[in-house]
């Protein structure tokens, strides 16, 4: 039965999204929504540049992790010498 | 019974195959009502590209949780490693009688920072 | 909401960024 429900669920998904795409069928050629449509391309256009700047600042995190992974090593490795001479 | 669940098979799969041709003509027809000349993305393009950035957010949202996870072990496991060494440092210059020379105050600061 | 959201862990990643890189230049001050 649970892949019946599985079943069910994909094709109401689909049909849930030709739902939403119908809705946007004419809804382009009203000049108030198609100003809605314009700001939404504005506004992907923005979200995606922040998303550009999050990426370099994950990039720059995951580069300094390599480094801090360095500096533990070798001073895991300091750690190790001291106990030995002690 | 296999008759019926083959038949119902079929149904599922011919509903399935019926409604990406409805989407796929539905997104043909919009897209041609918008002649890219005007310059404007059409609803289409733009429901696809905002589903877009919404995984790449996901996407990134997962990464930077996993790197800062990654990043809070090494910290720890530094600071825990710079103690432990610290100490035996002392111990042995107890035991040496070796006279180390005296920190500078940069390093007490970052000693104090570490902590 | 997906760009405040964005706008958020942006600012999050680089005040994590900045503290990292005092760490490790910390840390390094120490390894001397």
């Amino acid at each position: 039965s649970s892949d019946l429900e599985q079943l069910c669920t994909y094709i109401n998904e689909k049909i849930g999204n030709i739902k939403h795409t119908l809705s946007l069928r004419n809804c382009g050629h009203k000049p108030a929504l198609k100003t809605i449509l314009n700001k939404i391309g504005d506004e992907i256009i923005v979200v995606n540049e922040i998303l550009n700047k999050l990426e370099s600042e994950i990039e720059y995190q995951e580069q300094t992790n390599n480094s801090l992974k360095e500096l533990c090593e070798s001073l895991e490795e300091d750690y190790r010498d001291v106990q030995h001479l002690k | 019974m296999e008759a019926e669940v083959d038949k119902l098979e079929l149904m599922f799969q011919k509903a399935d195959s019926d409604l990406d041709c409805i989407l796929y003509r539905l997104e043909y027809e919009i897209k041609n009502s918008y002649p890219d000349s005007t310059g404007e993305k059409n609803p289409v393009t733009l429901l696809k590209e905002l589903s877009a950035i919404k995984s790449r957010y996901q996407a990134l949202h997962t990464r930077f949780e996993s790197v800062t996870a990654g990043q809070k072990d090494t910290k720890s496991r530094i600071c825990v490693t710079l103690t432990k060494t610290m100490t035996m440092m002392q111990e042995l210059q107890k035991l040496t009688d070796l006279e180390l020379s005296p920190w500078t105050e940069e390093e007490k600061t970052a000693e104090d920072q570490l902590k | 909401a997906l760009k405040n959201d964005a706008n958020h862990l942006l600012h999050k990643a680089s005040l994590e960024n900045k503290e990292s890189t005092d760490f490790l230049k910390t840390a390094k001050v120490l390894m001397k």
